[in-house]
């Protein structure tokens, strides 16, 4: 690893930062957790915390822009140069610019967040069939007002699961009218439009009127990109028009030719030759996640490094399941020392406890239900938890040395301290189950196991000891199955645990995919609650019935906590 | 129909990307990251200091440092990458 010369780190490690607008390529939310997560990678090692801020001048400004963007290092188009960052100072110094000629993702294709219809906001499924036909984009087949939709499963016909697709006719962003959809026709400088626009705009943004007349009433937003829509060129945010003419031929698909570098381009009107418009297909795009935790890494004082494998290596590679190199680790480590360990456990509950009845009341270690830390902090704020489970029959949510539970009668308590409950568990659980015949608890942390049975605890012991590969980094589900059978879940893969002998069954691993369809095979958390199994993935659950069919897609924060 | 394509390469209007030569984008690419920068700074000749420039950039990227603007360089030029220069001065 590298740092800048003198060494430049923050003075402070209360750090702030301020997203000042958005990509039209994702939705807001999507882009607000990728940053969050991004600035998580490295809170999770060293003693910063990161906070946002909606105004005013925080540490580290964040923002898109295309080409010259207001300071002296221009991006350059689509690929190439993705991002870029100032080491930690004043001014511009700790920013962060994203180049929005770039396609961003998640690194795996469009992330199409969907609106109104019944799916509570899900992600569109891709490929779904509808009506016999598979899609692979967002359609407006089977509508009469042109508003693009999706099916948030892999079959309309079957699970009717369908929300609308981000597009002008549905809401704006950025702007000055709270996201409200574009109002066609509307009048700027005297012309009517009848579609987006970058007329009167030298950034190549699309925008349009909220009202009909922006001259008059000054309302304008962003539009959002289709996920059909081209990338940079001279058409950004157009859908490609197939079949087009270029140089006299005709394509029905994205082509290279004309093109030295191999990309793939097509024409957003019907003739290349005569209207000259066109913009790169979209592809898998690159992830807003990795690209900020690197870009964050300069605003943290990293300079880049010469190990390949680390995230401050400065070419771009996509990870599907990215853990801090230990080069990054040392490096920020150098700059600000390594993240403290668990909350030293205050002597008396008085000092967590505001009840004044309770002040004199002797510390016991043997409660499983402690005096909540600080009732403000509020499980419908944590966009992703480390592990949900259920415990004595009450869902348990864990977050960063915290857990919340929700009773029977669906009321959230907490946050508790882990380490006041399970003294031995680390701040990161990231899998739990109760063996209902033994009402032992497991828990999982990276490649440990602890297990307790009350107060008492065995472990921790390495996942190898319970026959699990050594290539396993993490368990990140398990599923009490009843009998004294638990499966555990990690990568694409999972095993049937025999809780009697410890050990894993015979005929294990055996691929996710190919027993429980249509859920994320990346997902973070698998869990039981009220005879659903739920697989995670972001702050989304899928959840599954009894005859392991997806019943459901939706959000954790509004439909398991019903959150307001 | 087996016969070879002929490609004909246009100007896309707004294509911040032109088509350039090896040699242009090599050129670019060690002044952009820093590389050149510094071999000037050390006031060898400019044929030397592209030379001695390739080979800290084969070194930074893990590439075999022959100094010279070989396939495996060009492929690693047109990666995608972060814009803050490798090489400070």
């Amino acid at each position: 690893y590298q740092t800048f010369a003198g060494d430049l780190k923050w003075d402070h490690n209360d750090i702030t930062y301020r997203i000042l607008n958005y990509s039209p390529d994702m939705e807001g939310s999507v882009i607000d957790d990728a940053f969050a997560r991004a600035f998580k990678v490295w809170s999770e090692v060293t003693p910063l915390t990161f906070t946002r801020l909606y105004d005013g001048t925080a540490d580290i400004m964040v923002s898109f822009g295309r080409a010259d963007h207001g300071d002296p290092y221009p991006f350059d188009g689509k690929d190439g140069l993705l991002a870029h960052a100032y080491p930690p100072g004043e001014g511009v110094q700790g920013d962060a610019h994203f180049d929005d000629d770039e396609f961003w993702t998640l690194g795996k294709g469009p992330v199409v967040k969907t609106y109104y219809g019944n799916a509570e906001g899900a992600l569109c499924q891709f490929p779904f069939v509808f009506e016999g036909k598979s899609y692979s984009t967002c359609t407006t087949e089977g509508r009469s007002d042109g508003l693009p939709w999706c099916a948030t499963t892999a079959d309309y016909g079957r699970d009717k699961k369908y929300g609308f697709c981000p597009s002008e006719l549905l809401y704006t962003f950025d702007g000055n009218s709270d996201g409200a959809a574009c109002v066609f026709p509307f009048v700027f400088l005297g012309e009517t439009y009848n579609s987006c626009t970058t007329e009167g705009r030298s950034d190549g943004y699309r925008w349009c009127a909220t009202t009909k007349n922006f001259d008059q009433d000054k309302k304008y937003g962003f539009c959002p990109n289709r996920d059909t829509a081209v990338i940079g060129g001279n058409s950004e945010g157009e859908p490609c028009q197939f079949p087009f003419k270029f140089l006299g031929d005709t394509y029905d698909s994205c082509t290279s030719e004309g093109r030295g570098d191999g990309k793939l381009w097509c024409a957003t009107t019907g003739d290349y030759d005569r209207d000259q418009k066109w913009g790169f297909c979209p592809d898998k795009g690159y992830s807003l996640f990795l690209v900020a935790a690197h870009e964050f890494g300069h605003a943290l004082g990293l300079d880049h490094s010469t190990v390949q494998e680390a995230l401050m290596f400065p070419m771009y590679s996509y990870v599907e399941r990215f853990s801090l190199h230990q080069d990054d680790i040392e490096g920020i480590q150098y700059l600000y020392g390594p993240k403290p360990g668990p909350d030293p456990v205050p002597p008396t509950r008085a000092a967590t406890d505001p009840t004044p009845t309770e002040k004199t009341t002797p510390r016991t270690t043997t409660t499983t239900t402690p005096a909540p830390v600080d009732p403000s902090l509020d499980a419908c704020r944590v966009d992703k938890f480390d592990t949900i489970t259920l415990i004595q029959q009450e869902l348990h949510l864990f977050k960063d040395g915290q857990y919340w539970k929700v009773t029977q009668k669906n009321e959230i308590k907490g946050p508790y301290r882990t380490s006041e409950t399970w003294p031995a568990l680390p701040s990161t659980i990231d899998s739990a189950f109760e063996d209902l015949l033994t009402k032992k608890l497991y828990f999982f942390s990276g490649r440990r196991v602890w297990v307790y049975t009350g107060s008492s605890v065995l472990g921790p012991r390495s996942l190898e000891k319970l026959g699990l590969p050594g290539s396993l980094e993490r368990v990140e589900g398990a599923l009490e199955r009843g009998k004294g059978k638990a499966l555990l879940f990690g990568g694409e893969k999972y095993w049937r645990l025999d809780v009697k002998t410890q050990t894993i069954d015979k005929g294990y691993p055996r691929e996710v995919d190919e027993v429980f369809v249509g859920v994320p095979i990346d997902a973070h958390d698998v869990f039981l609650y009220k005879g659903h199994t739920y697989f995670c993935r972001e702050h989304f659950y899928w959840r599954m019935n009894a005859r392991r069919q997806v019943d459901r897609v939706g959000y954790i924060k509004y439909d398991v906590l019903k959150c307001p | 129909w087996c016969l070879p394509l002929k490609s004909i390469f246009v100007t896309f209007p707004g294509d911040i990307l032109k088509n350039r030569t090896d040699t242009e984008l090599a050129d670019d690419y060690l002044r952009r990251f820093g590389y050149m920068n510094v071999q000037h700074r050390s006031g060898l000749e400019p044929s030397m200091s592209k030379s001695k420039a390739l080979k800290m950039l084969q070194q930074q990227l893990g590439l075999e440092e022959t100094g010279e603007l070989d396939q495996p360089t060009v492929t690693a030029m047109k990666q995608p990458r972060c814009g803050v220069p490798d090489i400070r001065n």
